[in-house]
C-alpha cells in the first residue's frame, strides 16, 4: 500500500 | 512606497481563485523584479509558487523590498467588490502593517479604495533543486481539469503513466475502474489544443486526486498546462500567466509503505 509523501521530505527548508 | 497596477482586475481574481483553496494565507514578497508567493497548504503535501514580473504589470515601483502577509479570505472579499474591467492598483507603504487595493472604473468615475490589515506569518522556504525532469507533459489545461475531476469519482488517488506513446490516467476502486489515455497530437488547429512529451525515461506516479483538481482551478488562466514527472521526486504542474508570470504547484507523490 502507499502513503501520502510529504514535501519536506524532498525539499530542502531554507 | 510600493506600489502596482494591472489594467484588469479580472487575472487578479483569477489567480486568487487558484491558490485560496490550498492555502489560508501567504506572504508577497515584492521586490523590483516582481511579486513572489511561495507557501505549502497546511499538510505540506503541495505548494504553490506564484511569480509575477513587474515588467507585466501596468505599472510598478517597489522602492524597498516588502512582504506582505496576507489572509486570502479577507483579500478576496475585497477582489469581490471590484468589476472586472475596473483597474487595480496594489499600494503599501515601506514597513506599512496595511495594504490598499484601489479599484477604477474604466472611465474613471468610480474609484473605491479597501484597506486591508496585513498579518506576521511565520515562513517557512523551501529550496526547490533544479531537476531535469524525465517526462513533461503539455496539454490543454480544460482537459486536465476535466480527467481530473472525472477520475476523483473512483478514487482518492490517481496514476499518471508517462511514455513515448503518450500520458495515461487511471484510477480505480469500489465502482470500477477508469483509465484516460491521451496520444501525442500530430496536427492541431490551435497552438493551445496540443498535446506534447518530451519523454527520457518513462514515469509512473501516483497522487492525490484531491490536490491535482485544487491545482486545475488556474485553468482559467492559461490555455495549457505542463505536468513535470521524475522517478519519487514531486510532480510540478504549471500554468503560464501571460506576459506576466506563471503559477506552479508542487505536489509529493504517493510512496510505498
Amino acid at each position: 500500500s502507499q502513503t501520502q509523501g510529504r514535501l519536506d521530505s524532498f525539499f530542502k527548508v531554507l | 512606497m510600493f506600489e502596482a497596477r494591472l489594467i484588469s482586475a479580472t487575472i487578479l481574481k483569477k489567480i486568487l481563485d487558484a491558490i485560496k483553496d490550498l492555502l489560508n494565507e501567504g506572504t508577497f514578497d515584492c521586490s523590483d523584479s516582481g511579486i513572489q508567493l511561495q507557501a505549502m497548504d497546511n499538510s505540506h503535501v503541495s505548494l504553490v509558487s506564484l511569480t509575477l514580473r513587474s515588467d507585466g504589470f501596468d505599472k510598478f515601483r517597489c522602492d524597498r523590498n516588502i512582504s506582505m502577509g496576507m489572509n486570502l479570505g479577507s483579500m478576496a472579499k475585497i477582489l469581490k467588490c471590484a468589476n472586472n474591467d475596473d483597474t487595480v492598483t496594489i499600494k503599501a507603504q515601506d514597513n506599512a502593517d496595511t495594504v490598499t487595493f484601489m479599484f477604477e472604473s474604466p472611465n474613471h468615475e468610480k474609484v473605491s479604495d479597501y484597506e486591508m490589515k496585513l498579518m506576521n506569518l511565520d515562513q517557512e522556504h523551501l529550496g526547490i533543486p533544479e531537476t531535469d525532469y524525465s517526462c513533461v507533459v503539455r496539454m490543454p489545461s480544460m482537459e486536465f481539469a476535466r480527467i481530473c475531476r472525472d477520475l476523483a469519482q473512483f478514487s482518492e488517488s490517481m496514476l499518471i503513466c508517462c511514455t513515448k506513446e503518450g500520458v495515461k490516467f487511471s484510477a480505480s476502486g469500489d465502482v470500477g475502474s477508469a483509465n484516460v489515455k491521451l496520444a501525442q497530437t500530430s496536427s492541431v488547429d490551435k497552438e493551445e489544443e496540443a498535446v506534447s512529451i518530451e519523454m527520457q525515461e518513462p514515469v509512473t506516479l501516483t497522487f492525490a486526486c484531491r490536490y491535482l483538481n485544487a491545482f486545475t482551478k488556474a485553468s482559467p488562466l492559461s490555455g495549457q498546462v505542463q505536468l513535470s514527472m521524475s522517478a519519487d521526486v514531486p510532480l510540478v504542474v504549471e500554468y503560464r500567466i501571460q506576459d506576466l508570470g506563471h503559477i506552479r504547484y508542487y505536489l509529493a507523490p504517493k510512496i510505498e509503505d
